[in-house]
């Protein structure tokens, strides 16, 4: 999903 | 990635060796909040359970194992190795009306009611808040280490960069976070009044003092 997304962020 | 998020990376990596380095080399934690240490070593914990479940790049586990070791390596050094420089009367806010708080609010507002998702947003919402415990204690000595402000200001200045880093994912890749956006601009806010005191006086050479 989208939001999963930003988890690649530290 | 993109040049907002490396730089950004790269200030929050500066500011964990600065602060590891400054107790290691003066084996001193004179002005340093152990409870603010304590919260960011929480904050990585929580935020970085998916390290070995999910492989995102080289560069991303290799930060999270070097941020998660630093931290746990500075709250050693702070409560084991040099104990005896630690300055608990000072560093006296209560944590309790941070993690409460913040832990409520993680499992009334989130994306996603699952536990790694409701521990990633606890972590998000506590790293916001994390530094306050330190910049009250600055605020009761009255003063700080010319090097702690540096730490200080990298620290501060890695989230800034990140809200330019959201900018910049909405505009090129139609992604954002409301959750992470909304946290980081509070986390960002409150270190303003440093930023002031760090840009005019740290960098004129003055030692940050505030009146008493």
């Amino acid at each position: 999903d989208e939001e999963g997304k930003l988890k690649d962020e530290l | 990635m993109n040049i907002f998020r490396l730089t950004g990376d790269l200030s929050h990596l500066a500011a964990i060796i600065i602060l590891l380095l400054k107790i290691w080399k003066s084996r001193s934690c004179a002005g340093i909040s152990g409870k603010s240490q304590i919260l960011f070593a929480l904050v990585f914990t929580t935020r970085y359970l998916d390290l070995f479940t999910s492989f995102i790049s080289l560069y991303n586990t290799c930060m999270k194992l070097i941020y998660i070791g630093c931290a746990y390596a500075t709250v050693y050094l702070i409560y084991a190795k040099f104990r005896a420089t630690y300055d608990g009367n000072h560093d006296s806010f209560r944590v309790e009306f941070l993690v409460v708080p913040v832990g409520g609010l993680s499992v009334l507002i989130n994306h996603d009611f699952s536990p790694l998702e409701i521990l990633w947003t606890f972590s998000i919402y506590l790293e916001s808040v994390a530094i306050l415990p330190q910049l009250f204690m600055i605020s009761k000595t009255g003063e700080a280490e010319t090097i702690t402000t540096h730490y200080l200001f990298c620290l501060g200045l890695y989230r800034a960069l990140y809200l330019f880093n959201w900018i910049w994912r909405f505009y090129f890749e139609g992604f954002f976070d409301m959750i992470a956006i909304v946290a980081g601009v509070v986390q960002t806010v409150l270190y303003c009044d440093f930023f002031y005191l760090y840009v005019t006086k740290v960098l004129k050479g003055k030692k940050l003092s505030l009146p008493a």
